[in-house]
């Protein structure tokens, strides 16, 4: 059948085998249904001398979407958790997992090496999109503290007139340390992160996280060379490829704060293990 | 001297929103990252020689073998050969100031490198493990050495009590990551590739310990907490 069922509690994740995504959110416990989609694209940025897309400014310039690779979909089931793996391409790897007795899904995303051989620099976001009336408001936390509000407006104030050509509206995403999350008449849909990332929501019900960028222009404020670091093995250096995770929740509205206050803590101060190994009674 | 004040200078330094986000000069970044690297070092000496006093012992060796890697779960020293009666032991501290339960995962590995030689001699061993209804997670061929079938392994919490667990097929993106990792970090690729994950739900009082062993379990009668993996990938044409 199509529809596929994740998780081995009371949160279910819906997967469309033909669509190979997910697209749908279900927790029997609180009884929040939505629908949610979650899809990987990259921005490229404007490359005119006047004001190219760099370091700080955002100028997109277009925004190409990435659908799932014809690799299939592998789900893994078991009694303390599920996995998907989702191949999204050569270069984006994903691998959404459900625990018993969690009611947040965990996204683990391998992204990278960015390829540059079209001599294109990309700006890689995963969005979530529900049918939630967000009015253009969302929240983000301001270095791990209080979440401050934010409305998206369609220009930014700073711009001076005439310097706005139709394609690149300045769209400064927030720096995201802890998470974002945003909220309609009954429920929050909250995102948290375990490293800073871009975050932004431009259309009602719709979250995006940039996960990673390779550029190869300047924008001529400071940083003075294009984001296009590489790693080197073995004389063979190719951009860098990063490993990273994102949670994601939704609850009835007023019952989130405390998962995002709480978790948030755990994902900062993990569980340290030690390891060692022990013969009889003789422990080594 | 050694302290931890390098440390504390590399980490407020990396406090910086050019560190953060990445948003500086490749000389600048390397800076951070070599900053961060010798502080570690100094505090890893720090670590060191406090764990050697609290142990009391003498020599310095003890005091267990330094890993680089963002995952230690991932370097040889953290690995234990299940046979012959050894048991991982696996010591969880919780930093927090509240009681929490949580997944760990940690991988599981095969002795073969190759996968074909791996999964003929597991195939006729299997066959044969079965046949004799005496199913080893370990058989040894006078040939090969021994294979770490990754069978059925037993998690025990603290009082001997048996916890569930689950064995998680580690997929192709996530091996190419170890790799990399190891590369990365290392130099080299890895000795042997990890093929499961090892899952289970572990708890911890607030800021306190707890500890769970990890050994070669038999198979039983009923089937074995740590159930085989269904696995399902839709294929295009279906």
């Amino acid at each position: 059948k199509d529809v596929i069922e994740v998780g081995p509690g009371d949160l279910k994740l819906v997967f469309s085998a033909k669509q190979r995504k997910l697209i749908g959110y279900i927790n029997s416990r609180t009884k929040v249904k939505e629908t949610v989609r979650q899809s990987y694209s990259f921005y490229t940025g404007a490359t005119d001398i006047k004001q190219a897309s760099g370091a700080y400014i955002f100028r997109p310039n277009g925004t190409n979407s990435l659908k799932p690779d014809h690799q299939a979909l592998t789900v893994l089931r078991g009694p303390i958790l599920d996995e998907v793996h989702q191949r999204i391409n050569s270069w984006i790897y994903q691998i959404t997992r459900v625990y018993k007795g969690k009611e947040h899904a965990e996204f683990e995303f391998i992204v990278g090496p960015i390829p540059i051989s079209d001599g294109i620099g990309k700006e890689v976001v995963t969005k979530i999109l529900t049918h939630m009336k967000t009015s253009k408001t969302f929240y983000t936390d301001s270095s791990g503290r209080d979440f401050l509000e934010r409305v998206y407006s369609k220009l930014s104030k700073r711009l001076e007139p005439g310097s706005e050509s139709a394609c690149c509206r300045k769209l400064l995403p927030c720096m995201i340390n802890l998470g974002m999350y945003v909220k309609d008449d009954d429920k929050e849909l909250s995102v948290l992160v375990d490293r800073s990332v871009g975050g932004a929501s431009i259309k009602d019900g719709e979250l995006e996280l940039m996960l990673h960028r390779r550029l190869l222009h300047d924008d001529g404020r400071g940083v003075a060379e294009a984001l296009n670091e590489t790693v080197c093995v073995q004389n063979k250096c190719s951009g860098l490829t990063i490993v990273g995770k994102y949670y994601l929740r939704i609850d009835p509205l007023g019952e989130a704060a405390k998962w995002r206050r709480s978790f948030g803590q755990e994902i900062y101060s993990p569980f340290l293990l030690a390891f060692t190994q022990q013969e009889g009674d003789r422990w080594t | 001297r050694p302290n931890t004040d390098y440390l504390a200078d590399a980490l407020a330094l990396a406090q910086h929103h050019d560190a953060v986000s990445g948003t500086s000069k490749q000389h600048v970044a390397n800076d951070y990252a070599k900053r961060l690297s010798i502080g570690y070092e100094e505090a890893a000496k720090v670590v060191e020689t406090s764990l050697a006093s609290i142990t009391r012992s003498s020599s310095k060796t003890d005091s267990g073998k330094k890993c680089l890697l963002l995952n230690i779960s991932y370097c040889p020293s953290s690995e234990v050969d299940l046979s012959n009666g050894k048991n991982l032991v696996v010591v969880v501290y919780n930093p927090l100031g509240w009681k929490r339960e949580d997944i760990i995962r940690i991988p599981a590995r095969s002795e073969m490198n190759s996968t074909v030689m791996y999964s003929f001699i597991s195939t006729v061993h299997w066959l044969l493990s079965l046949l004799l209804l005496s199913y080893k997670p370990f058989v040894c061929s006078p040939i090969l050495g021994c294979l770490v079938i990754d069978g059925n392994v037993i998690v025990k919490d603290h009082r001997g009590n048996e916890i569930e667990s689950q064995l998680v097929p580690l997929l192709n993106a996530s091996l190419a990551i170890r790799n990399y990792y190891s590369m990365a970090y290392l130099g080299k690729f890895p000795s042997v590739t990890p093929k499961y994950w090892l899952a289970f739900s572990a708890s911890a009082p607030p800021l306190g310990l707890n500890t769970y062993f990890i050994s070669s379990g038999k198979q039983k009668a009923i089937a074995a907490p740590s159930k085989n993996q269904v696995v399902y990938s839709s294929k295009e044409k279906q």
